[in-house]
C-alpha cells in the first residue's frame, strides 16, 4: 500500500508516487561507502518513464547498481569498457536505459537510469559508490546530494562517521536556507557520530499547499578529527595500512608566488571581473616575509613588475590597482606566459634573491587553450619541464570548459602541483580564493614517508614536494601481519632551515577492537582506501607515461584493479542485467576528464624506502606492548633500609 | 628540586634539595661566554600534603645565544623558537628535529635530548602521573652530563659544578639517627656536615628510578653552592644569572 499510512495525504496528481527515498553513508576513516536506493510506483493506468537521477561527486567510484522492475531483478557487474559494450550491444534492454552524465555546473556527475515502467508497476533502483574524503582548510566536507524529484512518502537519511582519531568538531551546516531548520538530528559521541535527515511530506513541501518538493540540493556534514601526534595517524586492518598525516603548529613557511592570469579575449566579463574580485583578496593574504608577482598573459605576456617583490602594503596596494585596469582582449599564448614566470623564479633564485628556505609556487589561471605561440600541448609542457627548477611548483586552475583539463592537469602533476577545474559562474571568486587558501600556507617540504620492513609492501604515493596546512596527505599499501608484528613509520622533511624526522608506531589491536562494535563501520575500508588512491594515481600516471609502452603497463594495472576492487573507473563499465542476461543496460564514464578529480591537493612520487640522515637515531621499534598511559603512580613506604634525610 | 652532583675526580655524589615556591624560576646553568643557559621553573603540588606543598620543576627553559634558539619544555609541550620562527611538538610525539647545530630529539612520553654540535647534551625526563592523583602533578627531570664543555665562567646551580671543586670526605661516623650516617665534608674553605642518603636517578625508570647514594648537603646546599640559593632566582625563563 502505497497511502494514507503515514497520515499525510499526497495528490493523487502525482501519479508515479515516490515510496520511499533513502541515502546511507558511512565514512569510515576518511573512506565513504554510500547507498542511494529510491522505490518508485507507476499509479498511473499508463506506462510511465520512471527515473532515477542521483548525482554523485566525480571522482566517486561506482561499485554496486541494482534495479527491479515488478520482480525482474537487473544486477550490475564491472567489466573492461570495450567488452561491456560489446554485451550491451548483445541484448540491449528494452524501454531501459542508464548511464553516466558528467554535469557542466557543478563538481558532480549524474547516474540517470530510466525505465519504462507499466501500469501498477513497482520499481526499486539502488546505487552504491564510494569516495575518499580530502581534507581541505582544516576540515573533511561530505557532501549528499538529494534529489528525490518529487515528494517521497519516507525520505530518509542517515550518515555516519566513524573516526578512531575522535571528532574535533562536526556539524551540519544549513543549505536549504532555513527551510529544514531543525529537521537534521545530530548525535555525536567521541569517535562517531550519527546525522538523520528525514523530513516529513510535509515538511517536504516547498510551501504548505504546494505538491513540489524542496528536497534539492544537499546535505553537508562538515568534521575534522583529534590530532595527537605530529607524525599522524598509522591505522593497519585486515592486511592493509592507512596513514593520514597532517601536522599542525608550525610556522608557515615564507613563499615566492607567481600568479600568471589570462587575460585573453574570452575572460571578458564574469570571469574577469572574478579573477579580480579573488585577487585583490589572495593579496591582501599575502605574509610580510612572502614575495609575488603578477604576470598577465594573452597574446602577449605582460609583468607588473620584472622581479619578485615583497608583499608590503605598498606593493599589494599597486598590484591591485593594476589587476583592476587588465582590460582582457585577445588571443592565449600560454607557453611564453608561463616561461616568463619561470624565467622570473629561477632568476631571482640565481641570484640569491630568494630566502633559501622558501617554498616557490607559480599558480596558472586560464580559461582557453593555447592560440598563439606554441600551440602543441606536448611542447608546452615539455618547455616547461626543461625550464623549470625542481624546487617549483606549478598549479593550474582551468576556469570553464573550454580548456583542455587534461592538459593543465598533466602540465601540473609534472611539476610537483595539482590542476583544479574552476567553474565559470558567479561563483568563480570564491573558488578561486579557496583554491589559493588550500596552497597559501607550506608547512613542509620535501615530505617523505618509509616504512622500513619488508612486511610492508605496495605502497602509494609517499614523497611529497609540500604539505600546506589546512590539508592532509595520505598514504596506504599492504601489510603483512605475518612478518611483523608491528608497522612503524619514519616520515623526514623540512621546514624553513629545520629537518624533521617524525615516528609513528600502529596501534595494532586497538582498530579492529574499535570497528568490531559497530555495525555501521565499513571493515573494508582500508582495502578500499588504498584501492581508491592506487586507482586514481595510477590514471595520473598514465596521463605522464613517456612511452606507449608504460602506458599500456599501467592501464593493465588499472584495469586489473578495477575489475578486483569491482568499482567503475575510466577503464570499466557497469553491464547491468537481468537474471536471464537477455535484457541489459551500460553505465560507463563520460569521455573526458579522464582523469579527473580525486580531490586530493598533492601528487607525489614513490620512492623506495631510504636511508635516514646521517644525524638520525630511529629508536628500536619495540618489541612489547607500551605500558599504558595514566596508570596511577604507586606510592609505597620507602622499605627500611632506604635512608632518606630531611626533606626528601 | 633534588639536585645530584656527580664529581668525577672525587668520585662522589653530593646531593642537596632546593625548597622553594611555585612559579619560582632557579638558574641552572648560566654560560654567557658559551652562550648556554638553563633555567627551569617550578610548579607545586595540588595540595599540600603533612601541611608542606611539594615542588618540582614544571618548565624548562634553554636559550643557545650563538643559534638564536630558544626551546621551552613543558610537561605538554616542546616548544622551539628559532628567529621569529615557532615549532611546537607534543609529548605524543616521536621526533628528531635539526635546526643548524641543535638537534631535538624527543621520544614520546619518556625523553627529550638536546644536543648541541654532537659536543653537548641535556636530557629531560617527563614524569607523568596518574591525573586524578589528589596531590601530584606531571613533573620534568634534567640531566646534564659531566662531559660539556662549558666556559671557565659557567655558573648556576648545576653550572658551577661543571669546574669540579674540591672536595675532602673525612670522619664518617654514625648520625644522630644510627641509619643515617654522618661526615664532615671540606669544600670551599669551608667543612660541612653531611648525611649519606640515597636519591634516585629516573633515566633506568621513569617511575621506581635507580638508588643514587650521595653525601646530602642540607640548608638547600648552603656552603656547598656559591652564595645562596635564593641567588639563583631569575626573573624570567631566559634571563641570565647576574651573580651579586
Amino acid at each position: 500500500s502505497v497511502s494514507g499510512e503515514s497520515g499525510e495525504a499526497m495528490e493523487d496528481v502525482d501519479q508515479v508516487t515516490l515510496y520511499s527515498y533513502k541515502v546511507q553513508s558511512t565514512v569510515t576513516s576518511r573512506m565513504a561507502t554510500t547507498m542511494i536506493q529510491s522505490k518508485v510506483v507507476n499509479n498511473s493506468p499508463q506506462p510511465q518513464n520512471v527515473v532515477f537521477d542521483v548525482q554523485i561527486p566525480k571522482g566517486a567510484f561506482i561499485s554496486n547498481f541494482s534495479m527491479t522492475v515488478d520482480g525482474t531483478t537487473f544486477t550490475g557487474s564491472i567489466k573492461e569498457k570495450t567488452f561491456g559494450r560489446a554485451l550491451y550491444s548483445q541484448a540491449k534492454a528494452k524501454g531501459k536505459t542508464a548511464g553516466l552524465v558528467r554535469s557542466r555546473a557543478l563538481d558532480m556527475e549524474n547516474f540517470k537510469t530510466e525505465v519504462n515502467a507499466l501500469p501498477g508497476a513497482k520499481v526499486q533502483f539502488e546505487l552504491h559508490y564510494q569516495e575518499a574524503k580530502w581534507r581541505k582548510l582544516g576540515s573533511y566536507e561530505h557532501r549528499l546530494h538529494l534529489q528525490p524529484g518529487r515528494l517521497a512518502r519516507h525520505l530518509e537519511v542517515d550518515v555516519w562517521i566513524i573516526e578512531p582519531q575522535g571528532l574535533k568538531f562536526l556539524h551540519v551546516p544549513d543549505t536549504s536556507d532555513g527551510h529544514f531548520d531543525g529537521v537534521p538530528v545530530i548525535s555525536k559521541g567521541h569517535q562517531k557520530a550519527h546525522v538523520s535527515f528525514k523530513p516529513t511530506v510535509a515538511q517536504q513541501r516547498k510551501c504548505s499547499n504546494c505538491s513540489e518538493t524542496a528536497v534539492d540540493g544537499e546535505l553537508v556534514v562538515v568534521y575534522d578529527v583529534h590530532r595527537e601526534e605530529k607524525a599522524g595517524e598509522l591505522e593497519v586492518f585486515n592486511g592493509y595500512f592507512v596513514h593520514f598525516f597532517a601536522p599542525e603548529n608550525m610556522d608557515p613557511i615564507p613563499k615566492n608566488i607567481l600568479f600568471v592570469i589570462d587575460v585573453s579575449g574570452s575572460m571578458w566579463g564574469v570571469k574577469m571581473k572574478q579573477t579580480v574580485e579573488a585577487m585583490k583578496t589572495i593579496l591582501d593574504d599575502l605574509r610580510t616575509d612572502d614575495q609575488f608577482s603578477v604576470v598577465d598573459f594573452n597574446h602577449n605576456v605582460r609583468t607588473w613588475r620584472n622581479d619578485l617583490v615583497s608583499a608590503t602594503k605598498t606593493q599589494i596596494t599597486d598590484a591591485k590597482e593594476y589587476i583592476e585596469k587588465i582590460q582582457p582582449s585577445g588571443g592565449t599564448n600560454i607557453n611564453e606566459a608561463l616561461l616568463r614566470a619561470i624565467f622570473i623564479l629561477n632568476e631571482a633564485n640565481n641570484l640569491g634573491l630568494l630566502d633559501p628556505n622558501s617554498v616557490s609556487l607559480i599558480i596558472l589561471v586560464s580559461d582557453g587553450d593555447p592560440t598563439v605561440g606554441e600551440l602543441k600541448l606536448s611542447k608546452i609542457q615539455k618547455n616547461v619541464k626543461q625550464n623549470i627548477q625542481d624546487n617549483i611548483s606549478l598549479f593550474s586552475l582551468g576556469i570553464g570548459f573550454d580548456v583542455d583539463y587534461d592538459f593543465l592537469k598533466r602540465l601540473s602533476n609534472d611539476n610537483r602541483g595539482i590542476a583544479q577545474r574552476i567553474y565559470g559562474n558567479q561563483d568563480t571568486s570564491t573558488q578561486l580564493k579557496k583554491f589559493y587558501n588550500q596552497v597559501s600556507t607550506p608547512l613542509l617540504q620535501d615530505v617523505q614517508f618509509n616504512y622500513p620492513h619488508t612486511s610492508v609492501t605496495d605502497v602509494t604515493q609517499n614523497s611529497f614536494h609540500n604539505y600546506f596546512g589546512g590539508s592532509e596527505i595520505v598514504v596506504a599499501g599492504k601489510f603483512d601481519p605475518k612478518k611483523s608484528e608491528q608497522l612503524k613509520s619514519i616520515i623526514t622533511a623540512t621546514s624553513a632551515n629545520t629537518e624533521l624526522v617524525l615516528e609513528t608506531l600502529a596501534q595494532m589491536d586497538d582498530l579492529e577492537d574499535f570497528l568490531s562494535k559497530d555495525k555501521h563501520a565499513d571493515p573494508d575500508f582500508t582495502r578500499k582506501l588504498w584501492a581508491y588512491l592506487t586507482i586514481n594515481q595510477l590514471l595520473a600516471e598514465r596521463s605522464l607515461a613517456p612511452t606507449a609502452a608504460a602506458k599500456r603497463k599501467i592501464t593493465k594495472t588499472i584495469l586489473q584493479m578495477s575489475l578486483e576492487h569491482h568499482v567503475v573507473t575510466p577503464l570499466t563499465a557497469m553491464v547491468i542485467e537481468n537474471e536471464a542476461g537477455d535484457e541489459r543496460m551500460l553505465a560507463d564514464a563520460p569521455p573526458q576528464d579522464h582523469s579527473c578529480c580525486s580531490g586530493a591537493l598533492y601528487y607525489g612520487s614513490k620512492i623506495a624506502p631510504s636511508s635516514l640522515p646521517s644525524w638520525v637515531s630511529p629508536s628500536p621499534t619495540p618489541k612489547t606492548p607500551m605500558p599504558a598511559i595514566g596508570a596511577p603512580v604507586i606510592e609505597t613506604t620507602p622499605p627500611p633500609h632506604v635512608m632518606r634525610v630531611e626533606n626528601d | 628540586p633534588h639536585f645530584i652532583i656527580y664529581l668525577p675526580k672525587s668520585q662522589e655524589n653530593i646531593c642537596f634539595n632546593i625548597d622553594s615556591e611555585p612559579g619560582k624560576i632557579l638558574n641552572l646553568v648560566s654560560d654567557p661566554e658559551s652562550g648556554i643557559l638553563v633555567n627551569g621553573q617550578l610548579v607545586g603540588a595540588k595540595k599540600p600534603k603533612n601541611e608542606k606543598l611539594s615542588t618540582y620543576f614544571g618548565k624548562l627553559g634553554f636559550y643557545f645565544q650563538h643559534e638564536d634558539m630558544k626551546i621551552e619544555i613543558s610537561t605538554e609541550t616542546i616548544t622551539m623558537s628559532r628567529d621569529s620562527r615557532t615549532s611546537i611538538l607534543s609529548w605524543s610525539d616521536t621526533a628528531q628535529v635539526l635546526s643548524q647545530r641543535v638537534l631535538v630529539s624527543v621520544k614520546r612520553e619518556k625523553t627529550v635530548t638536546i644536543t648541541l654540535d654532537k659536543e653537548m647534551s641535556f636530557s629531560v625526563l617527563l614524569h607523568r602521573v596518574w591525573k586524578k592523583h589528589p596531590t601530584n602533578v606531571d613533573f620534568l627531570g634534567i640531566y646534564i652530563p659531566p662531559t660539556n664543555k662549558f666556559s671557565t665562567n659557567a655558573h648556576g646551580l648545576i653550572g658551577q659544578f661543571m669546574h669540579e671543586p674540591k672536595i675532602r670526605i673525612f670522619n664518617e661516623r654514625p648520625g644522630k639517627d644510627p641509619e643515617k650516617p654522618e661526615a664532615s665534608m671540606e669544600v670551599k674553605g669551608q667543612n660541612l656536615v653531611v648525611t649519606r642518603g640515597l636519591q634516585k636517578d629516573y633515566r633506568t625508570d621513569t617511575v621506581l628510578g635507580t638508588d643514587v647514594p650521595c653525601w646530602f648537603v642540607h640548608n638547600s646546599g648552603k656552603g656547598f653552592i656559591d652564595g645562596h640559593y635564593k641567588n639563583y632566582f631569575v626573573p624570567q625563563l631566559y634571563s641570565f644569572l647576574k651573580w651579586p
